[in-house]
């Protein structure tokens, strides 16, 4: 299970800036979640938190028991690159390497050849529909191009929790449905996800679905007892 | 009148991309319309040749009469500045700056006080729900909130082309429904509005849509004769 226990951030200002207030979110291995609410409500300041990516102001974060939010540096470092894929809101690819090689790079830690890493990553940017732009830069690449490299990025190495921040912002209809497939076919398969999206069909489709407003959390739809 | 007639926009590679394929578009004073289709179909490309920010391969964009696409660069400048406002779908704000300094910039060919400058900045602010938000950088806010900054960037001069790339598409449907509002009043004082949007219920709200499908553009309503 990940769980964030009476979790808050804030930060520093006048007046300070309660990002996240007193969060609890319990979600167990294989569930499939989305997170909804009004802009700045604290949707990606959790989920960088719960993907380790930050660290709250106060609370905890657990991962199968473990409480991550007091492990040193490189032993969170081994926990998120091992099991977590994030897909960032703003995308962050490598400038100056290729859609193929940013995909490839999500699978340096898999101990695997730099022929199968360029391999799988062909094979997950054609699922998303970009087999034709291998070789593009991120600069040769449309908006929702990029976005669907970052997609294919953060899946690469089917990561057993999956942290989505808005993978279909940028998307129309048929790379919204591409990149949701792609979600659903590897929570089929046991991988635990939770999608931030601000899209109504999106949220609704999902078993489970929590909404933050002003740092805090409630839950909807779908939470187990 | 904004028109594009016969545009197209070639990159090199093997093969080429024909990003923009004989492309026509006459749009009117005071127009308001959507321009939809797939990810990757051109949008963007056709957007920012209307804008004078890239210039085409072939065929010619005309600004009123006047051939922009053969003027020189300081002309060009001039024309863009004085006239048209353009919202990224990358946002593009200055990292060191607040939101409002950010916004202010807009104004700063317009002959006005930077005292005036702040002023207007913090009531554009304002309209897109961002009056808590002024003097936070971009690092200290959130996705929607940047896109937000941005918008109010574009239009806080008051342009009288506004060329909008995905103005919502990381906006919650309340933050979406301030940035429409402000184009839907600019458009009432007398703007000419292009809109990129994937979200359907956006784009069937404006009067005329066209469509981007491989680089070619389909009318598919409200087009004058
Ligand atoms: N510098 C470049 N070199 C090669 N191809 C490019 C370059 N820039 C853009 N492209 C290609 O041109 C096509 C059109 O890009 P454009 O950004 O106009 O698409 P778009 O319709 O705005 O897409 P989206 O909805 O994803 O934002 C894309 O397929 C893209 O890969
Ligand atoms: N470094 C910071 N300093 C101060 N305030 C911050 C900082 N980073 C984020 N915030 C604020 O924290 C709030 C939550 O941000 P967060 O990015 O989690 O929102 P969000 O729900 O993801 O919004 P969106 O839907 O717009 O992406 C925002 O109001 C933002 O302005
Ligand atoms: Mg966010
Ligand atoms: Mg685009």
């Amino acid at each position: 299970a990940l769980e964030l226990i009476d979790v808050s951030k804030v930060y520093p200002g006048s007046p300070p800036v309660h990002a996240l207030d007193h969060v609890s979110l319990r979600v167990e291995h294989g569930e499939l979640l989305a997170i909804v609410g009004p802009s700045g409500s604290g949707k990606s300041t959790m989920l960088h938190v719960m993907g380790t990516l930050d660290r709250p102001t106060e609370g905890s974060l657990h991962i199968d028991g473990i409480e991550v939010s007091r492990l040193g540096d490189r032993k969170l470092s081994a926990v998120r690159s091992q099991r977590i894929g994030f897909v960032f809101q703003q995308f962050f690819l490598l400038q100056g390497a290729s859609a193929l090689d940013n995909v490839a790079n999500g699978l340096l830690y898999s101990g695997t050849s730099k022929r199968t890493r360029r391999r799988r990553a062909a094979e997950q940017l054609d699922r998303v529909g970009l087999g034709h732009r291998l070789h593009h830069l991120p600069n040769e690449l449309s908006g929702g191009e990029r976005q669907r490299v970052a997609v294919a990025r953060a899946l690469v190495n089917d990561p057993s929790i999956v942290l989505a921040d808005e993978p279909t912002g940028n998307l129309d209809s048929r790379s919204s449905a591409a990149v949701m497939d792609l979600l659903h076919t590897l929570h089929q398969e046991g991988s635990t996800i939770l999608v931030i999206t601000h899209e109504h069909a999106i949220a609704e489709s999902l078993p489970r679905q929590v909404e933050m407003i002003d740092g805090r959390l409630v839950e909807l739809v779908g939470a187990s007892q």
